[in-house]
């Protein structure tokens, strides 16, 4: 091995890699081989009862999907077992020598099998000659018999209630393969690689969970998403933005939901406009109002464009700064389109009175009248 | 619409027509605003450009120009960013005019429902389009009645697909009463008090409708997206 000449049966062999000679190749190596992952031994000696020289050469064999395929017809509870223990045949540990499956294992997967193959005109493995090997109880020789508790199925398939073994990639896909449905029973949505609503054991994409839109009964996937300071306010999609930019005419946020909802009419009977500047509420100055002001409110609120406009006098006694939003100086000249960014904060309101108003929604659904006519 | 009626002119002034050339009409939309309309995300697919698009108000019969007929062109598409075509879920667009429609007695917009305002099962609304009637395409404007079903028992009728809550279902299970082929986008509205006309759902999808493949039609449930598109007109009103 040392001079890089590895005989047949001893490439990746622990052997050469000890820099023994060939004659010690047959030695024990952990199964590697996927479908066979699940038997009750753990290593295994090469070339298998197939002739097989390398589990990687067993993995791209014909017979490594020949027997998957197989056990779906359910036709020998121990198909999987005794197609393992001829694939990946359990190496002893003591004498680093293949112990072979028991004769009755292999003839009665045959019997039972074989059949089922040649429906579909498929032949059995021509080098599972059932005499080779040994019988059960048979002197000095042991071979493998199942345990009760063998499953049937190796680890990458999922075994329907029914006995059959199905990919199990196939389980919980929304399709039925089981032939009494059950790889499409008790499918929680981890199964399903999904994310659980926990309000009603819905199921949503990884990618739903906030990403602004609710897709939960609660809002749960919506549901601390954003760590935002004191000193900030979450927009809808979850970022933060400073809550003095909150309502302040431009877009910071950046689905805009920092400009939204911020022109409102107060639930009392006297309809106050309220704008939601920085975070807070605050009601209007009615000092130098213009009616065009209260045509945009209300086209902001999505409501008509004839609203009628009252000012409504303070009852306190003091011209308060707080709480008040008083009309720029030059709102005309500003470049905003919108009502929020007309109004500043920090001004003495002086009339002491406030803006009501009452918006009329546009008529909508209305058909005409059918014409009468004279019959 | 199978098994409908013609309607009488101005009966559904809320009623559009997206065209495009060379086909002509399209798709079938709804006006909730003098500049505003609704219609699905799949009438875009391939074919998202708005200058492609021209939308006619105010038609009964799409031969023949009437003088109550408005044509408006489209400045701009919004498709709802959730738009899933491989399972037509939230299939909705708004879409906006360049210019304002003038409101006559036949050019018209629906109401919306409010976010809590559902269309409740078992009453009876209408659809109404210019699309396939089992046998032919009308000219006419066609109305049907159908009834609101549960999303339970839609579900039922199909399994292969998920009935979500963007979804209303509406029509009858041997689909007697159904939106086809070239209705996708037209209303179903129903009546409420005062003889006002609400706009629940947009016609979306369903069985093949003229075959022997039966079932209610699938809707995009407007009242979902009621805030969805307040905004989104607010937004591109105010902000953008």
């Amino acid at each position: 091995c040392r001079d890089t000449f590895c005989p047949g049966g001893c490439s990746d062999n622990i052997a050469c890699d000890n820099h023994s000679n060939s004659m010690n190749c047959s030695r024990c190596e952990p199964i590697t081989l996927e479908l066979c992952m699940n038997l009750p031994y753990n290593f295994t000696s090469y070339p298998n009862y197939l002739g097989h020289q390398t589990q990687k050469e067993t993995s791209i064999s014909w017979e490594s999907s020949l027997f998957p395929a197989l056990v779906q017809t359910n036709c020998y509870k121990y198909l999987m077992f005794f197609a393992c223990t001829v694939l990946v045949p359990k190496c002893d540990l003591e004498t680093h020598k293949r112990v072979p499956p028991c004769r009755s294992l292999c003839k009665n997967s045959k019997e039972l099998c074989e059949s089922v193959l040649a429906i579909v005109g498929l032949q059995w493995p021509e080098d599972t000659d059932c005499t080779q090997f040994p019988e059960e109880n048979s002197g000095n020789e042991t071979c493998l018999m199942p345990d009760q508790g063998v499953e049937e199925c190796s680890p990458s398939h999922f075994k329907c209630n029914s006995g059959r073994c199905v990919l199990a990639s196939r389980r919980c896909d929304g399709q039925t393969d089981c032939d009494d449905d059950s790889d499409e029973e008790n499918c929680g949505c981890t199964e399903r690689g999904l994310w659980e609503c926990p309000s009603n054991k819905g199921c949503i994409k990884h990618t739903m969970i906030c990403d602004g839109f609710p897709d939960c009964p609660d809002l749960a996937d919506e549901k601390n998403c954003s760590f935002c300071k004191d000193n900030e306010k979450v927009c809808n999609n979850h970022e933060c933005v400073h809550r003095s930019v909150w309502c302040d005419g431009k877009t910071d946020c950046s689905d805009s939901s920092d400009e939204w909802d911020c022109v409102t009419l107060s639930k009392t009977p006297s309809s106050l406009l309220t704008i939601h500047k920085s975070a807070s509420d605050y009601q209007v100055c009615a000092d130098n109002w213009q009616e065009e002001l209260s045509m945009l409110a209300c086209k902001q609120m999505g409501l008509g464009d004839l609203p009628t406009t009252h000012i409504v006098q303070d009852q306190h006694d003091q011209p308060g700064r707080r709480k008040w939003l008083h009309l720029s100086s030059d709102w005309r000249h500003k470049n905003g389109s919108t009502l929020q960014a007309l109004l500043v904060k920090g001004h003495v309101c002086w009339s002491r009175s406030k803006v009501s108003l009452h918006c009329v929604k546009e008529d909508c659904g209305r058909r005409p009248a059918a014409r009468m006519t004279k019959r | 619409i199978l098994g409908g009626r013609t309607s009488r002119p101005g009966r559904w002034p809320w009623q559009c027509s997206m065209q495009s050339d060379p086909s002509g009409h399209i798709c079938g939309c709804v006006l909730i605003g003098k500049k505003w309309l609704l219609t699905v995300a799949h009438c875009f697919e391939g074919r998202d450009n708005a200058d492609v698009w021209k939308v006619v108000f105010g038609i009964n019969n799409l031969d023949h120009p009437s003088p109550f007929m408005q044509t408006r062109k489209v400045k701009r598409i919004i498709l709802h960013p959730r738009y899933n075509r491989a399972v037509v879920d939230y299939d909705i667009s708004i879409v906006e005019l360049d210019e304002e429609i003038n409101e006559t007695s036949y050019v018209r917009p629906v109401c919306l429902p409010n976010k809590d305002q559902h269309a409740q099962p078992d009453t009876y609304c209408y659809i109404t389009g210019w699309g396939h009637m089992g046998n032919r395409m009308p000219f006419k404007l066609q109305e049907g009645e159908v009834r609101i079903i549960s999303m339970d028992q839609c579900q039922s009728y199909f399994d292969m697909k998920t009935i979500t809550s963007r979804m209303l279902c509406a029509g009858y299970e041997s689909g007697t009463v159904d939106s086809c082929m070239g209705d996708s986008g037209g209303p179903l509205v129903c009546e409420e008090s005062a003889g006002r006309w609400t706009l629940y759902g947009l016609t979306s999808w369903g069985s093949v409708c003229f075959s022997q493949v039966l079932g209610p039609g699938v809707y995009s449930n407007v009242t979902h997206f009621v805030e969805w598109i307040e905004r989104q007109i607010y937004l591109h009103t105010f902000l953008l």
